[in-house]
């Protein structure tokens, strides 16, 4: 389903050019649920990026179920997000004039949804998440660990092929996290592909094999 | 050093108010290095906040040091922080437009220290929490963890008495968690006084004592 074959990424800093990502080589098979471990900078929310086509690489080859995912347009780019995968950021990355509700709901618009069904969905997720109460809620008007459940029901909310989390449990209580891992595992049973970065030995465990990455290089 | 005297905090959300804590009671005594513990959504940023004077409440009392901390104006509230408190923001709250190093020097002013003590200062405390190579990078050309750093060498660069830190370890792997523990028991050891909100129970065997919070009350 995912293939990398002799990645390599680096980012221009100035005059100079700094490799974060050396010949990495990986295989995800469609329905696997992979855990992606790696000290902090080594390298792990720049592969998800370009797994998720947010960013491009330098060398190598990234293959999304047998397309070659090399300088695509904006375009074709946000056509494969839309349709394909569902990303959770490290950072949330909500809209801040957006309810806790309509942020979820944003994605569903590309499904052609009525407003009616795209309401009722994003509800049902938000309160699987354990956020009833907060629908109606600004970014800013959640607690850390709320905005953190906002951003992740709003990445499953189109029932993606792919999902790409971004360090989903950071800002959770062991209690939280057992919820969100649910949802995954469900999402998994049902067919979905996952790559879940985590620091989280215990989040890790729940997986189905873990990837490490060290230095931007796979060990 | 801290004390709270049944203290209540509420949001205004349009017409109606939302009760966040409710009847808190808490004695912090100095060189306490304390862990706060809680569901995502308990109240625990918003103790913290209140606390470091970033934030008001509408019942109780909140002595800091000997001193009534209610409905102060913003240029004594800024003089406390300043001169008293290094806050870690769970959202880190660095300024985009500088670098890493700039971001840990700009607390340093207050102390009329120079520029060349300044730069000295920030780029030990950086390299202690792992961050050499990285002193003239932006925000944006961190990772996720490597921000979060950068917010808690800021908030340790004044050596301050009192330490609000806000889940400083989610974005980190166990080993840089453990360099950054090591730094707040080498300044608790010196010191300080401590109050550190986690999700994570071996992060709280590293303080001296764990005040849990469900629902906005101390339980
Ligand atoms: N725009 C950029 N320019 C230069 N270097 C960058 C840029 N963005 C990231 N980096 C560097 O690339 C490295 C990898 O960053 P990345 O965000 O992938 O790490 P990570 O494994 O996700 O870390 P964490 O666990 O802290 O989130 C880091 O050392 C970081 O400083
Ligand atoms: N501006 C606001 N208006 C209304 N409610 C708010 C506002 N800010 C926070 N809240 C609510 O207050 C409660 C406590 O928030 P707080 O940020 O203190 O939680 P927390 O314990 O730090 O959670 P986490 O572990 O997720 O960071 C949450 O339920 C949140 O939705
Ligand atoms: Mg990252
Ligand atoms: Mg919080």
């Amino acid at each position: 389903m995912l293939r990398l074959i002799d990645l390599q990424k680096s980012y221009r800093l100035g005059q100079t050019s700094i490799a974060i990502l050396h010949q990495i080589n990986l295989s995800i098979e469609s329905n696997e649920f992979i855990a992606l471990m790696g000290p902090s900078g080594s390298g792990k929310s720049t592969l998800l990026n370009i797994l998720g086509i947010l960013d491009d690489y330098d060398q190598g080859e990234y293959w999304l179920d047998g397309t070659l995912m090399k300088s695509l347009t904006e375009t074709r780019a946000a056509q494969y997000r839309n349709r394909f995968i569902g990303f959770v950021f490290q950072s949330f990355n909500l809209l801040s004039h957006l309810t806790a509700l309509e942020n979820v709901a944003l994605p569903l618009r590309y499904l052609g949804q009525s407003l009616h069904e795209r309401t009722n969905c994003s509800k049902s997720l938000l309160t699987q998440m354990g956020l009833e109460g907060r629908f109606h809620h600004l970014p800013t008007e959640l607690s850390g660990g709320q905005r953190q459940r906002v951003a992740i029901a709003r990445a499953l909310a189109t029932r993606p092929r792919l999902i790409l989390a971004d360090e989903p449990t950071g800002n959770l209580d062991s209690s939280a996290s057992r919820e969100i891992l649910d949802v995954f595992s469900t999402l998994h049973r049902d067919g979905a592909t996952i790559v879940l970065v985590t620091h989280d030995e215990e989040v890790a465990r729940r997986t189905q094999r873990t990837v490490r990455i060290r230095d931007g290089r796979v060990v």
